[in-house]
């Protein structure tokens, strides 16, 4: 118990705003300087807290957003108090947003880094990475909560280069009454077996899940992104656990530790307390290290930032002059929101896209939510939950493959000459396929690459019937929810 | 109830997947055969 609290660090200026703070309008309280993100939550600032100049992440939040979920990560994080885990100052409410005051991280998500380094980790930095990672693991443990998303998105980094774990949007508390889980929730490429088979999980399902983090810092994506997330998640049950996809460039001791954390049946794989221990992980070269990374990431969202900004200043210039050919001594305006935000592609280029700097993944990448059993949870009276079951009403897993839906079709577009509606064959129900034979190689091929825009269409399909008898009870809950919001 | 339409889906799909990529293998190792 002492072990997991000595970890703290002891120089910290604000832990929490005053209640005189959060009695004034939050920008008396602080200086809004630029966007840092945005996503389907809302937006992510960068403030500076007046009376100690510290600098905070301030998110918005629309009010009408999914007050649920947005409860229990302010209450986890409000709960938790460590070096590794992103601290929670305060919050207001101003005008429709909620403003959640948090901790903020100079050097961005891990998966930030990566993609504006357009380099993946090396061995040393994925090593003190996953350190720091594990202690923060270690302690959300400890205190018997689960973060349910880790994956390098959710792991942000301080500007001296310590890790930190990000968004508790999903996070869950088991209880004396309650030692597993059964809510199917995470981002499908990083979930456990153990999670998607929904026979009951614990704390180590995030330990799998960061032994995908592992291959994802190494590789630059996690095992199976490039296949359809549907499938992948039939896929993580099934199949042997995934290994790094060249491991003769790894050192024996990574490979151990992936293996560690990819053991299929979670009572045989090792805590977060047992893997600090790996020597893996025991000796790494420090924060320090880290520090050029954070730099070049830095570097080369600033080069984006100009460049963007000078293609908005080009075809704002092109624009003027289409329009108005005569207009003479006319200043360009600057870009609105300048060097603020930028698109990224996730996974694989064509797979999961738009992701948004310094912000988690969660609802581009589809942190995804069923079966929610936190019903129970309101019981043992650990946690503020509504009585309303499967919260988030629609964002995670629905939202998921509407984003997706938009993806798929674009790349169908460009693929094939036809629309997955004008798809005018079905695949056998029987499963005969006898008749295979008497196709030929160009006939297979072609079906073969059909498949997936197929298998989408139906998934959609059902998605939309699914959505159809679920609106009215949905919207039935939150009309209800509204009238007993006691925020 | 959506989860297990959706796993029987995936199913279909993936076994008629795997039937076309062995008849598709089967096909080239054929060709090799004879070449």
């Amino acid at each position: 118990m002492d072990t997991v609290q000595m970890r703290h660090h002891p120089k910290r200026q604000l832990k929490k705003l005053s209640e005189e703070n959060l009695n004034k309008q939050p920008e008396e309280v602080f200086d809004v300087l630029e966007k840092l993100g945005e996503g389907s939550y809302g937006s992510v600032f960068k403030a500076s807290h007046k009376e100690t100049s510290q600098i905070v992440a301030i998110k918005q939040i629309p009010v009408e957003s999914d007050l649920q979920e947005i409860i229990k990560e302010i209450s986890i994080m409000q709960q938790c108090d460590s070096l590794h885990v992103v601290k929670y100052y305060g919050s207001y409410f101003k005008n429709t947003d909620l403003w959640i005051v948090m901790e903020y991280c100079g050097g961005g998500s891990v998966s930030d880094i990566i993609r504006l380094r357009k380099q993946t980790l090396k061995e040393d930095e994925i090593a003190t990475i996953l350190q720091s990672t594990l202690k923060g693991l270690e302690y959300l443990h400890f205190m018997r909560k689960i973060h349910r998303d880790i994956k390098a998105g959710n792991i942000l980094l301080n500007s001296e280069g310590i890790a930190k774990l990000a968004d508790f949007g999903v996070a869950g508390q088991l209880t004396d009454t309650m030692a597993k889980r059964n809510t199917v929730i995470g981002t499908p490429f990083w979930m456990a077996p153990e999670v998607i088979q929904e026979i009951g999980y614990n704390c180590v399902a995030d330990i799998w899940s960061l032994g995908i983090t592992a291959i994802e810092m190494a590789e630059g994506k996690p095992p199976y992104a490039d296949i359809h997330p549907m499938r992948a998640i039939f896929m993580i049950p099934s199949n042997p656990p995934p290994t790094l996809r060249k491991p003769e460039l790894w050192s024996k001791n990574f490979i151990d530790f992936i293996n560690q954390c990819l053991v299929k049946n979670p009572e045989q794989r090792a805590s977060a307390t047992e893997l600090l221990q790996h020597p893996f992980v025991k000796t790494t070269k420090g924060a320090a290290i880290l520090r050029h990374l954070i730099n070049e990431a830095m570097e080369a969202k600033i080069k984006q930032i100009e460049l963007h900004q000078r293609e908005v200043e080009q075809e704002e210039e092109e624009n003027d002059d289409d329009d108005e050919p005569d207009s003479g001594t006319m200043v360009q305006p600057r870009g609105k929101d300048m060097g603020t935000m930028r698109e990224f592609s996730t996974m694989s280029e064509e797979a999961a896209n738009t992701m948004v700097e310094n912000e988690h993944l969660t609802t581009q990448l589809g942190t995804m939510l069923i079966n929610n059993d936190e019903e129970e949870e309101e019981e043992s009276g650990t946690m503020k939950q509504s009585s309303q079951p499967a919260q988030p009403s629609k964002p995670s897993f629905l939202e998921y493959f509407e984003k997706n839906e938009i993806q798929f079709n674009a790349a169908e577009k460009n693929s094939a000459a036809e629309s997955p509606s004008s798809f005018e064959w079905k695949i056998p129900l029987n499963g005969d396929y006898s008749f295979l034979k008497e196709w030929g190689v160009d006939e297979l091929q072609k079906k073969l690459n059909e498949l997936d825009p197929m298998m989408n269409q139906e998934i959609e399909e059902i998605h939309q019937r699914y959505q159809a008898k679920r609106q009215p009870i949905l919207e039935a809950i939150d009309s209800k929810k509204r009238r007993q919001q006691n925020f | 109830l959506f989860m297990k339409e959706l796993e029987r889906i995936v199913k279909l799909y993936e076994a008629y997947r795997q039937a076309l990529i062995t008849e598709v293998e089967t096909r080239k190792q054929r060709q090799q055969w004879y070449a």
